[in-house]
Order: C-alpha cells, then structure tokens, then sequence
C-alpha cells in the first residue's frame, strides 16, 4: 500500500526528506 | 497400466513446465537483482527497464482484485488460541515488526491476522511534529517526493505518472478546489489556487510489517473524496520501478480539500494483499468490492447544506486504515 500526498506550497517549500529514507508517522516531511 | 502411466505422465507434465518456466523466471530476476545491486555498489546509475504493454497486459490480467479479496476472507477466520502466537511469530520475523510500539503486545489478545494487521500503536510511540506544517501520515519509505512539473508527478525517480490519470478529471462543482478544463497543462494551473505557490508531491510506500494506519498530515479541511476501483497490482518499490503510470491502475481513494496554502490531497493506494481501503469519516465508502467496474469512479461530496467546510482535520488525527484483502 502506498499514500501519495499532493498539495500546494508557496515557492520557498522545502522537504526534510531523502529519497528512499525510512519514516514514522509523525516525523517531519516539510515546512516553510 | 501402460495406459495408466501414459495419462500419469501427461499429467505431470505441465506442472513440470510451469515448475521450470516459473522456475526459471524467478532465477533469472533474483540475477537480475543481484546485478543492479553489484551496479548500486559501484556508484553506477541503473538504467530504467520499463514493462512493456504487453507485460503490464498480461500482469493486469490476472485476477488480482479476487485474489485480494480471497486473501481478506482468509485472514478473517478466528485462529484458534494456540494457534495465534505461532501465525503471528511468523509474520513477526517475515516482515520485521516491533511489536513492543503495539498497543496490545499480547499476541493471544488478536483474533485473526486481520486485526493483527490493523493493530494500533502505545499513544507515546509517535511524538507527532509540532514545529513543521506537514509530517508523515504513516510509517514507510519515502519512494519520492518534489515538485510537480508539467502536470507529470514521479512515482520513483524518472518513472512518471499523468496527474490528470492519477486524480481524474475535474469536475465542475463547487465544493472542489478546481473547476472545469479541458487541457491536462491547465489542470496543474487549477490546483494551484494562489499566486506563486507550486504544485509539491510525496509518496511513502507501506511494507507489509509496517503500522497500517494513516493520519492527518496537516490541519486542513476535507470537501471531496473520489474512489477509483482498479487493480490491485504490487505496489512495492521494484514494480512501481518497472510499471510506468502504477498509481493509475491501481484502486484508490483521493481526499481533497484545502489547507492555509491552497489544495491538498491525500491518496491511499491499494496493493494485491491490502486491498481495502477504510476512511473513519466515510461511512459509505466501500473498496475492494465486486460491484465496481475497473475505469469507473465514485464522488462524494462532504460539503452539505449543513456543513459547508467538508471535514476539519487536525495534524496527527486518525484518518484510516489499509486492510488485508
């Protein structure tokens, strides 16, 4: 199963994310 | 006797065939794998092999939806007492699980291997965010995450899926954030609701031994929810690598609505043995079920006369569950 996020940001929205990293629920994905 | 022998030997034989050709096709994708791997190691960049239409044919064809739906039956009978630890140790050391996050440790506790998949964790075990506007709705591996760009979002790197496909077409309605268009590039202009924002996705792909449950990513509104009945095909990162548009085939479920920047969505993906899809709000939702035709879609609409602002959600609040089968 897979969950795919799609939003709209202003410009200066960055992730704190790398490709194939593990995450848990609540942990960050990205802010302003 | 000679004739017995004669049809006994008939007989076996394609067993025999499909045990060397299957065989042989899993050898030969276990070299396959061995080979990207030694490449990976190197600092080499592997090649994208795409399936091809025939392939994507022939693994649609197979009825995955009812395999799906055989499995969840399955996993619905009550195991007897004496019979849960040793299924449940099994699946344990299968798929990696950390049963000491499980709200409910005792495995005894767990009916069936349904409600030990929809198992919920010890309150303290996810601290959700509070200084980031979105955080991760579940537990998983970050497959791929970016801006969107020319209406195509990425699956896994430089393997692309139409937003159009993914989302469906618009409607004109009002509770949706976009209106009626008729070009796929104007589609990614519709979402966007607000000058200078652009359009951000990210896909987190759940393995079987993972927490199953998803959460609010963010504090914003739900005002729409599409079902796409579909496939059922394996979501796991090697086949979202090989079949271009994966997404798409596959049944789902989009929430839409918006948040203090504009449109948001989330999308839960179905796979072959989590085929069923559970939104807490959405009573009348019902995935995985034989009366949906594949290609079709079902809107509802949370906006009422009595509720004009759909659903609120707050960050980390309960939002659903994948089921088995």
């Amino acid at each position: 199963s897979t969950i795919v996020l799609i939003f709209e940001a202003p410009k200066n929205f960055n992730f704190h994310l790398k490709p194939g990293q593990k995450i848990r629920f609540g942990e960050a994905l990205g802010s302003l | 006797l000679h004739a017995a022998l004669v049809v006994r030997t008939f007989r076996l034989r394609p067993f025999h065939f499909l045990l060397a050709t299957g065989g042989g096709y899993a050898g030969y994708r276990q070299y396959e794998k061995y080979k990207e791997e030694q490449l990976e190691k190197m600092g080499i960049e592997i090649p994208i092999k795409l399936a091809s239409e025939w392939e994507v044919s022939l693994y649609k064809s197979v009825p995955t939806r009812l395999l799906s739906r055989a499995w969840g039956r399955l996993n619905q009978v009550e195991l007897p007492t004496w019979l849960r630890k040793p299924v449940y140790s099994l699946y344990i050391w299968t798929f990696g699980v950390n049963m000491k996050e499980a709200a409910v440790e005792d495995l005894h506790h767990y009916r069936n291997l349904s409600e030990f998949f929809r198992r919920k964790l010890k309150p303290q075990s996810r601290p959700v965010c509070c200084y980031h506007s979105v955080i991760s709705p579940s537990d998983g591996k970050i497959l791929n995450f970016g801006q969107v760009k020319n209406c195509e979002v990425e699956q896994v790197k430089g393997v692309t899926y139409s937003l159009e496909s993914f989302l469906g077409p618009c409607t004109s309605t009002e509770d949706m954030q976009f209106s009626q268009t008729s070009s796929c590039s104007s589609l990614q202009n519709q979402l966007v609701t607000k000058e200078g924002n652009e359009l951000y996705h990210c896909v987190i792909y759940l393995a079987p031994g993972d927490y199953h449950c998803f959460h609010s990513p963010t504090d914003w509104r739900v005002s729409h929810r599409r079902h796409f009945p579909g496939s059922l095909m394996s979501v796991n990162p090697g086949v979202a690598r090989w079949i271009k548009e994966l997404f798409c085939h596959n049944e789902r479920v989009v929430l839409s609505g918006d948040w203090k920047h504009g449109f948001f969505s989330l999308t839960a993906v179905g796979a072959t043995n989590v085929g069923s899809i559970r939104i807490y709000f959405d009573r009348d939702l019902r995935t995985n079920s034989p009366c949906y035709s594949k290609g079709s879609y079902n809107d509802f609409s949370f906006i009422t006369n009595n509720n004009k602002e759909g659903i609120p959600m707050r960050k980390g609040e309960h939002l659903g569950e994948f089921n088995l089968g």
